[in-house]
């Protein structure tokens, strides 16, 4: 009897991805991260660890990761500071957990399964989240330290640009509208 | 945004999403990732979805959640559901973006309709995809 079937899919986001301005080695960057992450996962599925295990250390590996806006990369908010989200869901269960609005979980995802393994509810929203998260032993850290330059110049190229046009979510029709 | 779905030995599937959220956000706003059926949703019964894009139409039109309920009640493929939600309905809504889709027998759907989603799955063979664009 052979091993039960596992498999595996994931994303490190959707936009404006523009040919023109990829270079081979920014392209080879994103590949490898890629492959990286989803290799661990299938490893980790192969070795019958359970689905949200899977789920969670692999999304940790992107979230480590300054290319996608997760964790250590994500983008600013107005303000200059950073507000993660996360959420799982297991289809087996239908149990889920998920936080939103936090500045200093280490690992938004890592949050989102001890919301669903270990609280009664669902979600969680910001200081809340972030005290429930402490509580229970999860990495604190500062805001800063998901900061990238990149990003920042996002930043400021979306302000500049709403500065122009009008105030308000109306202008922002360029790539930051992208989550 | 990143996100993750997969089939484990046990024959369950999960779903999981990360976000930073949007450039310059203002006033708390969150997006469709940590909305349970919008950005993120699972069931044995049919699919696990993972949800990148532009969140305000992800929860508006309960993406994760719709292409999960498509296979569930309308017998459609995974394939077929989840490019009707993203090639068609957001579409037609104006909403861009992608998702990635595993059902229980390990099946993978990654469609988005922007110019790309980077993206990569092994399926049940151990089969590895890596990619970024259409082609």
């Amino acid at each position: 009897q052979g091993k039960p079937p596992v498999a595996i899919a994931i994303h490190g986001g959707a936009g404006t991805i523009l040919k023109s301005s990829m270079t081979p080695e920014k392209e080879a960057d994103y590949k490898k991260v890629l492959t990286h992450a989803v290799k661990h996962g299938y490893t980790l599925l192969q070795k019958g660890e359970k689905g949200e295990v899977a789920v969670v250390e692999t999304i940790k590996i992107l979230e480590s990761s300054p290319l996608f806006n997760a964790g250590i990369g994500a983008v600013y908010t107005f303000d200059g500071e950073h507000e993660l989200d996360a959420s799982i869901m297991h289809g087996g269960s239908k149990n889920a957990g998920a936080v939103a609005g936090v500045k200093t979980i280490r690992s938004p995802i890592e949050a989102a399964l001890m919301v669903m393994n270990e609280s009664p509810h669902v979600m969680l929203s910001g200081k809340g989240a972030e005290d429930y998260a402490k509580e229970n032993g999860l990495e604190q850290v500062d805001n800063s330290v998901f900061d990238t330059e990149f990003r920042k110049q996002a930043l400021d190229k979306a302000k500049a640009r709403m500065q122009q046009v009008s105030n308000g979510y109306g202008s922002q029709q360029g790539n930051e509208r992208f989550g | 945004t990143v996100g993750a779905v997969v089939l484990d030995s046990e024959g369950n599937i999960v779903a999981g999403t990360s976000t930073g959220g949007m450039t310059a956000k203002r006033y708390g706003r969150i997006g469709d990732s940590p909305v349970i059926g919008a950005g993120t949703y699972a069931d044995n019964e049919s699919c696990a979805v993972s949800a990148t894009g532009h969140g305000e139409y992800f929860i508006r039109y309960n993406v994760a959640a719709d292409i999960c309920a498509r296979m569930k009640y309308q017998g459609l493929s995974l394939s077929d559901a989840a490019n009707t939600v993203v090639n068609d309905v957001l579409v037609k809504a104006g909403g861009d973006g992608g998702v990635i889709a595993i059902d229980a027998k390990g099946n993978v759907a990654m469609p988005f309709n922007s110019a790309g989603m980077y993206r990569a799955s092994i399926d049940v063979n151990g089969n590895v995809k890596v990619a970024i664009y259409k082609d």
